[in-house]
């Protein structure tokens, strides 16, 4: 009497869009623009460019009191999409070139695709992508989401010789959001943005007509991420089983180590074998799955790993940071710290961490407004359940001192192979205990030196009054 | 040079377990037992059975200093799961009987086998399920899941003849866990169940053999829930244009409108089909995406659709609620309130909730302490980011009076045909404007209610001291 049915992917995103960020036009609106926006940051940091990025959004028709279609356009001079791989990446949930170890802001492959079907589903437009990788052509699509089977549908395509050697996306589609609602989040975002990648030049119209230009004002860029291998705390039975079963079965478990996992050489390999007593001239076609279980058991316990290095992520830079926080808020104390690298899971993270004073910090006065970023992505929402804000709350600001007459910022990132998002929206981070404990390191240290330049500052006052 | 990737749901699951509240070994066994729990109290509650759930805990060996391969094993004596359904409702990612506009526990075809793939994952051990609906035969499958291809792995199977005619379904599966971290959660998590459901047998045995029975103390069971049709305010252009393509050319419009949308019948259809001028007699054939969209916009800015009814919603009940709470927490004062139906989005809600004081409320004298339920499951996590903890955070206690010697609870419960859960692990409900303005007033009549009763026993005591 049970009615059983399978769903799509893209139906069960359709239908649970909320899990995403679509919960109603306002945010709806936000999240589409910061997704896209997000994939084409990456489209450009990743490979070494400087992004320029513009995003436009033009108001069509009203439907409601509060609501209206709204055309959004973006363009980035970002890597491009392959021809052979546009209509997956965009039209189908779940596809993605960022299904790799490796920092990125996109992670999950559902963002700009979610994007895409929000719209379709709320203006019945179909949307157009402009994309080129630099080479011989532009390929031109417009396509539209088939949500029942989670894959693209062309309705038009246009190949054109790509004389001016572009390269770069554009993307346009017709969504329905609040604009009214949604915009002081929007211009925040990007403001937050602009603050840790004055390297990007960022141009955002409204549809007032409003222009937010955010110009490049640092010419350097910092190293991109590099993808990494797993580390041997960070994979469980399954995973590991699935690894043998893809490796040669000539292949000895001592290689197979060695050539599948984060800084694991020759000598750590054998010290392992030794302390798993398996043999390490063993190949991986005499292991049954009891002596698999063995290996992983010791993999979890044997504590001689290398933990894994930092040298693959991207983070901020304190020379960026403080320039954009500079150029963005003007404040007239800015104090900048990097935590030494740590790790959780066998995911390498860092946290780095701002505090500033004065300036536009919006707040009121002896307020402390927290800012939080994860893999570069500006957090704006959900900060009740994240961990910096956790963090935040535990510490006791009666230890420490600062001015009353303005309000003081934290700004607090973490960069990693993985950010431990609670939801698919990302908008709030998991309190794993190893994070949280370099978070609040890093506070206590900003809020300690903040406090002996408060005390010099009024020591200063009193002087000059006497 | 970016590698583009497709993963399976049940791939993207496992990568990202911590999205479906599987975050580390503690919070991991305590979502695999409720997710399977709750699957066998919908599995009787759906079909008016009286359940009795067994549920033992068996330490295996462990793993680590705070982690064990333990042995779940869960008995229930509901619908059980027809012979050609068992191995993709159990093995399959987005496989359910639940994705039916219909108030369940579950909704997102994804917690039971979350629990059998975390399981697989951590422990290399298959799932065994043993279940009957009744009939003439018991199934039993030790299975385990493909995650690659999101489709089970049958390893054995049995069939045998149902003599004593038993329906229900019984599972059992090793996964490594923290129970000495989770048990509290755990325990409470039974605990708050068996508060709102007086009618169910519920039995828990863990690790150290500790038994945990909460018995049936109620025969009566509520109404279960209806299935219904959705409400013209409920869908969006995607979804109308889906309901159009599936119903037949020569149908007219008016019709499809009758037979499509709840509570849509001859006098509103015309009502409205004037307000879209729209022919009522209008096939559904001759109608182009652009009329379409015109009977969209109408849909949603017409005002003459009736509000959906709430018959179809299973609510607690006043008289069990109360029930359940004097039985679990043997208060000294409880008062219980319904709100009126009411709906977001097209989906009809009820805000029930109960103040209880005294008795065996856990916490500190004057706290108080929330207990959130939506569709009668308990929510134990994430209330940073709850509606009802915004809800109580926002109301200024001292237009209340209460006795500040010992703690007070207030218990809130949501049911609905779609609960806005915000995340897919189901610990925390969104800010929906009119859940939240039901929340508030359900909230504040108690807490005036219970200023009354706090000021007469103050004059009483003040009396008895003259
Ligand atoms: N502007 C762009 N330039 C280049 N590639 C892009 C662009 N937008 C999307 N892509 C490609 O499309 C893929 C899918 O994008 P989508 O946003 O759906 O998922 P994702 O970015 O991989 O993950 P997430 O869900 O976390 O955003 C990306 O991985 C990327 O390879
Ligand atoms: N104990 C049970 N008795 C009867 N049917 C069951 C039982 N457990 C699972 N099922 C069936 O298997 C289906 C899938 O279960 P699963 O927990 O994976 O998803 P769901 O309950 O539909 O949704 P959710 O992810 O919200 O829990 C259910 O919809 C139900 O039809
Ligand atoms: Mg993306
Ligand atoms: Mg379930």
């Amino acid at each position: 009497r049970e009615v059983y049915k399978e769903a799509s992917p893209s139906e069960f995103f359709y239908r649970n869009r909320q899990l995403a960020g679509f919960s109603n036009p306002s945010r709806a609106l936000y999240t589409a623009i910061r997704e896209l926006f997000e994939n084409s940051l990456d489209a450009c940091e990743l490979h070494r460019i400087k992004p320029n990025i513009l995003i436009s959004l033009r108001h069509i028709e009203s439907t409601s009191s509060n609501t209206a279609i709204y055309k959004l356009y973006i363009q980035d001079n970002g890597s491009g999409i392959p021809k052979e791989y546009v209509l997956d990446a965009l039209g189908k949930i779940f596809f993605s070139s960022k299904y790799i170890l490796r920092q990125s802001r996109g992670t999950f492959g559902l963002g700009g695709t979610m994007a895409i079907l929000y719209a379709q589903a709320t203006s019945g437009k179909p949307v157009k992508v402009v994309t080129s990788t630099g080479g011989k052509y532009i390929v031109s699509y417009v396509f539209q989401i088939d949500i029942d089977r989670n894959r693209p549908h062309v309705i038009s395509q246009k190949t054109i010789r790509n004389n001016l050697k572009w390269r770069g996306t554009i993307l346009e589609l017709y969504l329905e959001g609040n604009y009214p609602h949604a915009s002081r989040y929007i211009v925040s975002y990007f403001k937050h943005t602009a603050a840790i990648t004055p390297y990007a030049d960022i141009t955002f119209i409204d549809p007032d007509g409003n222009l937010f230009y955010f110009p490049r004002t640092v010419g350097i860029m910092p190293e991109p991420p590099k993808e990494t291998l797993p580390h041997p705390h960070g994979i469980d039975l399954e995973t590991l089983k699935r690894m043998i079963k893809r490796s040669p079965k000539s292949m000895t478990i001592s290689e197979f180590l060695m050539k599948n996992f984060h800084r694991v050489g020759k000598m750590i390999a054998k010290k392992f074998l030794r302390y798993a007593k398996i043999k390490g001239n063993l190949r991986l076609g005499e292991m049954d799955n009891t002596l698999i279980e063995k290996l992983y058991r010791a993999m979890k316990t044997f504590d001689g790993f290398i933990s894994p290095s930092s040298d693959v992520l991207s983070p901020i830079g304190e020379r960026i940071f403080k320039e954009g926080i500079l150029k963005e808020f003007n404040p007239e104390y800015i104090d900048v710290v990097t935590r030494p690298p740590s790790s959780y899971e066998g995911h390498p993270f860092i946290i780095e961490a701002a505090l500033v004073y004065g300036g536009s910090i919006p707040g009121s006065p002896g307020e402390i407004v927290l800012y939080r970023y994860a893999n570069k992505i500006p957090l704006l929402f959900d900060e009740g359940s994240d961990v910096a804000a956790k963090v935040l709350n535990n510490i006791n600001m009666n230890n420490y001192k600062r001015p009353m007459d303005k309000p003081t910022a934290l700004f607090i990132h973490i960069a990693s192979t993985k950010i431990p998002f609670k939801t698919v929206g990302k908008e709030a981070i998991a309190d794993i205990p190893e994070i949280e404990k370099e978070i609040e390191l890093a506070i206590r240290y900003l809020l300690r030196r903040f406090t002996t330049y408060t005390r010099k500052i009024e020591r200063k006052i009193h002087a000059e009054r006497r």
